[in-house]
C-alpha cells in the first residue's frame, strides 16, 4: 500500500480538494483506496457524501465506511464542532488502523487541517510520501520554506515517513498576468521538488464539493477533472 | 476603546488580509489602532513589516511594536514553526494588556488562526465584536453556519464578548456568474448579519501583502483598497 498525505499549514490552499480528487481517481483508476479525514472540521468528509451514485458499497473494511467502488473513508474526527476542540488523537490507534488495512489497499490517502496542530501532524507520521498544495501567489514561498523545513525535521523524526513527494500548485488562475511569473518562479526555487501537474481554478471543482460529488462524476470534461486525472496519474508512475 | 476580531475556522478566507487593512484603516481615518497578530504562523506580522514607510514609529505602548502613525503591533506568539506547536497562550495576561491599553487607543483589531483553536478562542474572548470573513463560494454557508454556532456558545461563556457584527463576503470574484447568485443567498439566509461591503477578488491585495505594505500605500485606487475603506467606514460607524 502506499500512502500519500495532503499538507500544508497555510489556510483554504486546496488540501481537502485535493485529497478527494487523489482518492476518487486512484478508486477510479481500478486501486484499492482509502481515504482518511483528519480534520475534526470535517470538509472531505462532507464533501464525498454523495460520490457513491448508484455503486454497491457493503464491502467491510476494518470499520472504514465504503463510500463507493474502491474507496473507503475514514470519517472526520470531529463532529465539525469548534466546541468539540481538544478532541484527543491517538496516534497509535491510527497507525494500528493503518497496519491492518494495508494488505488490502493499493492507496491510503489522508487529508489534514491547517495549522499542524496534534491531527496534522499524525496525518504526516502515517504517510510515506507528502504532497503539499500551494497557491500560485506572490505570498506562497514564504509559508512554504517553512512548511518544507517542518517536514525535513518529521522525516527525520519518523523514518520512512513524511518524505516530500513534490509541491503542487493549486487554484492556477491564467486570467491572472502575474501567475506565470510565479510559476516559473516555483519552478526555480523546487526544482523537481515542484510537480509536474497544475490544478487549475475551475468553479465546476467547487460546485461539485457542493453537491457532495467529486468533479469526475460532477463535470468529467472540466479542467478541474482534467487536471486532477493528469496528477493521479503523475502520482502512480512516481 | 472598540475591539474586533477576524475569525472564521476555514482556512484562507481573508482574515489576515481583512485584520491588516482595518488596522490600518482605522489608522489613517486617526484612531490609534492595535493589531494582535494570534496566530504562531505569523502572517500578519510578515505582511506589516514595510508598512511604516517613512512615519515616526517611537512611542512606546504597553512593549507592542510601533509600526506606522496611529498603528501599534503584538507580533505572532511563534516564530512560525509548525515545530513549535503547543506553545502555550496565556489568556490571563493576554486580557490583561488588552486592558493596560484600552484607555489609549481607539481600537482593537485581533487575527486569528483558522480551526478555532487556543489561539482563535483567546481572540474571541477578548473581543467585543466578532466579523467573519466568508468566501462566496457554495460551501461557504455550510461552514458558516457551524462557526457562527460557535460564537452564540461563545458570546454566551464570556458576556460581553464574542457578539457578532456581521459577516463579509471576501475575495468576491465578478467574472464568476454564480457569484451573484451566492451573494443573494447569503443576503437571505444572514440579514442583517450580513455586512454591506464586500471585498471584491484584487490581486492588488496579494501583491502589497508580498512587499510587506497595506494596499492603501501600494495600490491606494485599486478595487482592493476602495472596499477595504468603505469596511472601514462601515465599521467606524457600527
Ligand atoms: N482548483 C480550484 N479552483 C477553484 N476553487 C477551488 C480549487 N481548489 C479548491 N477550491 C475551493 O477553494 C476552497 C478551499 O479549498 P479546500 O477546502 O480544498 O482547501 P483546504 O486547504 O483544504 O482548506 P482548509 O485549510 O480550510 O482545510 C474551497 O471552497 C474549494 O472548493
Ligand atoms: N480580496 C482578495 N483578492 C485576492 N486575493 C486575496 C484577497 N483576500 C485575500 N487574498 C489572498 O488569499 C490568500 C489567503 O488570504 P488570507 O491569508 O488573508 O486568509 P486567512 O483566512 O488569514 O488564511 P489562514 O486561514 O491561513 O490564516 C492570501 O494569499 C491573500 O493575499
Ligand atoms: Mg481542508
Ligand atoms: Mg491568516
Amino acid at each position: 500500500m502506499r500512502s500519500i498525505v495532503l499538507a500544508n499549514q497555510k489556510g483554504g490552499v486546496g488540501k481537502t480538494t485535493t485529497a478527494i480528487h487523489l482518492a476518487h481517481g486512484f478508486a477510479l483508476a481500478g486501486h484499492r483506496t482509502a481515504l482518511f479525514d483528519l480534520d475534526p472540521q470535517g470538509n472531505a468528509t462532507v464533501a464525498v457524501q454523495s460520490i457513491a451514485a448508484d455503486a454497491v458499497v457493503d464491502e467491510a473494511l476494518e470499520g472504514l465506511t465504503h463510500i463507493t467502488t474502491n474507496l473507503w473513508l475514514l470519517p472526520s474526527p470531529g463532529d465539525g464542532s469548534t466546541l468539540a476542540r481538544g478532541a484527543t488523537i491517538d496516534v497509535e490507534r491510527l497507525k494500528d488502523l493503518v497496519a491492518r488495512v494495508a494488505d488490502r489497499l493499493d492507496w491510503l490517502v489522508i487529508d489534514c487541517p491547517p495549522r499542524l496542530d496534534d491531527w496534522g501532524w499524525a496525518g504526516v507520521q502515517i504517510a510515506e510520501r507528502v504532497v503539499v498544495p500551494v497557491q500560485a501567489e506572490f505570498f506562497a514561498m514564504h509559508g512554504l520554506s517553512q512548511m518544507l523545513a517542518s517536514l525535513s525535521a518529521a522525516a527525520v523524526e519518523f523514518p520512512g515517513k513524511a518524505a516530500l513527494r513534490g509541491v503542487l500548485p493549486t487554484m492556477v488562475d491564467l486570467r491572472e498576468p502575474v501567475t506565470m511569473e510565479i510559476l516559473d518562479d516555483l519552478r526555480k526555487n523546487l526544482g523537481d521538488q515542484l510537480l509536474r501537474s497544475v490544478i487549475l481554478r475551475d468553479s465546476c471543482l467547487v460546485e461539485a464539493a457542493s453537491f457532495g460529488q467529486s468533479v469526475f462524476h460532477h463535470s468529467p470534461h472540466s479542467k478541474g477533472a482534467l487536471c486532477y486525472a493528469e496528477l493521479v496519474k503523475e502520482l502512480e508512475h512516481g
